[in-house]
């Protein structure tokens, strides 16, 4: 319906300014509207630009800051309709250590109402993690889980 | 409503039954190359519905079926089954391929249709979430993708 | 034959001229994200020949020249040089590209056309060099190349 | 010409085994002419078989198995033809501690004759590098290189 679109886009358009700017610590972005006289219809655009820089076309962006992006749009949705879970492969492969501390405390957050189920490499996430699974292949080409134990955060399976 | 627990058996790289149980919060997933993290996020986006093959890493559908390794021999069919919970109910759903080219759609105790089971999905306001499963290097697509792809996830969200 | 540097003006987030001196064995380039690393690798595809500008992250060939920041207006054109070392030798290949749509290339001492550098290239074996040049993500293709493509790896090395 | 098609074929071919068998730790692995008769217009085929594994397309290997397998087929190549540069950005973003250890321990060999470009936030390709450049934008969307020097490898830029 149109009500419920333009304000579900108005808030999110918001979430999303508020979180490019603590992913990138400033800079400006937008979500606009292609045709917002054809609310039922338009298209939408993401503008960005990290802090010191000029607007320039979202390809010249370097891979992290592609992922940073996508990831202040993606948490803007669920800050305005949390998904019930979400899964990350390796999201955190192109960020360096800076960014990846700006993004665990975006799931630090978003986790009371989404479970986040992440595979990683990275050690400073396996940190913030509440659960660890270590996937291994002791038998050649046969998959086992097996859970482990977090110092200081005991779990079981 | 949370996604209680996952079943693989004879998907992919894992060829008995393993039981993967998912808590509030983060979970979250380690191992070497190659040892089957990204399976289970196949075994996800299967389990949910997907219908195209090559999203999974696939060519055919048989792809899916664990296909044996230097101790086991292949399997001949591959199901996986999600609980979810809501309030005090649970919600199963499964999913099974043979390698004769059958297959089953299961939601709670029945035999269904994938279409019953994406009602469902739907109604527990998990439709289109696929959004929301990010393989390895598909997040960055996220500000990539159509202008009317973008409305569409405001739509859903909305 | 080894590069021996790189000289960066106007290209990208590069607007004073850098000189990247580069050294035998291992040379690694840090730093924090969207910094500039990644464009240093642009430069190389560039003055190398590299003609499509999608392969470049760009759209227009104009999205080569720096483009401004809050402290520096945007320039007029852009020019990426490289030194090679053959024996006693130093050979010299430039490429410049103005707003205005002017292209120039440069070899030793005086302008050529992009076919010339193109000829030198492959003289001291480096034509076809591109597929040694791997972005980000780009390596794993390689095993997904057609297989006349692998077949075109083969020849240039025979 | 066939001879030297044939000749370098039959040598990366071998190289390619050999060293996908380093980066496996084992397993199985050929490069194959699609047509051998057609030796003038044959396409070349590559088939990998991580240890213990059965043979499978390889879309179904994992991002880290296809990154270790076109690492072996470009260091046959190598093996065969040093080219006298390569750069590699971020190629070890998609492979695990073990690895990149592999990685590097081919690398050290192969420098030798071809000069190397590494854009890495790894520590361990860090430490094996001969020389390091960080990029900072200290300026806000100005990039500005500056040489690092390494303990007990003490370099000027
Ligand atoms: N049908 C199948 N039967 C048996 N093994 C399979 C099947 N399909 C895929 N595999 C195996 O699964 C492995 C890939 O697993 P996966 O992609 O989950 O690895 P990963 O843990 O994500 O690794 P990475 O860290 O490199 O991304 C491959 O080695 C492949 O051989
Ligand atoms: N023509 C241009 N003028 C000014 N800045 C530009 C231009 N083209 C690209 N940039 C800037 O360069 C930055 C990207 O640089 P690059 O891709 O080299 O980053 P990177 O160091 O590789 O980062 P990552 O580690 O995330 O891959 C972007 O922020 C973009 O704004
Ligand atoms: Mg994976
Ligand atoms: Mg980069």
């Amino acid at each position: 319906s149109r009500v419920s679109f333009s304000e579900a886009f108005n808030t999110i358009k918001e979430n999303f300014l508020k979180n490019f700017k603590i992913l990138f610590e400033g800079g400006e972005a937008e979500l606009c509207l292609m045709e917002p006289d054809d609310l039922l219809e338009t298209g939408l655009e993401i503008k960005a630009q990290p802090p010191g820089k000029r607007l320039l076309n979202l390809k010249l962006l370097s891979g992290g800051e592609k992922t940073l992006t996508s990831l202040a749009f993606l948490f803007a949705l669920f800050e305005y309709k949390p998904s019930p879970f979400c899964v990350f492969d390796e999201v955190d492969a192109s960020l360096d250590e800076a960014n990846i501390q700006r993004f665990l405390k975006f799931l630090h957050k978003l986790k009371e109402k989404t479970q986040f189920l992440i595979i990683t490499h990275n050690f400073k996430t396996m940190e913030e993690a509440d659960y660890i699974y270590g996937i291994s292949m002791n038998e050649p080409g046969i998959s086992t889980i097996y859970s482990m134990k977090m110092t200081g955060k005991e779990k079981e399976t | 409503i949370y996604l209680d627990r996952l079943e693989l058996h004879g998907f992919k790289s894992f060829p008995d039954k393993t039981v993967i149980k998912l808590h509030q919060g983060i979970t979250a997933v380690i191992g070497p190359n190659g040892c089957g993290k990204s399976n289970i996020v196949d075994s996800v986006l299967w389990v949910m519905g997907e219908q195209k093959i090559k999203n999974l890493r696939g060519e055919n559908n048989e792809d899916l079926i664990f296909n044996g390794s230097s101790s086991k021999k292949p399997l001949g069919m591959t199901e996986v089954g999600a609980y979810f919970s809501k309030e005090d109910e649970e919600i199963y759903i499964a999913r099974r391929f043979f390698r004769d080219g059958e297959s089953k759609y299961i939601l709670n105790e029945r035999f269904c249709r994938n279409k019953d089971i994406q009602d469902m999905l739907f109604q527990l306001r998990m439709g289109g979430t696929n959004y929301f499963i990010f393989e390895q290097g598909s997040i960055e697509k996220l500000v990539s993708l159509k202008p009317s792809e973008k409305r569409m996830l405001i739509e859903e969200a909305a």
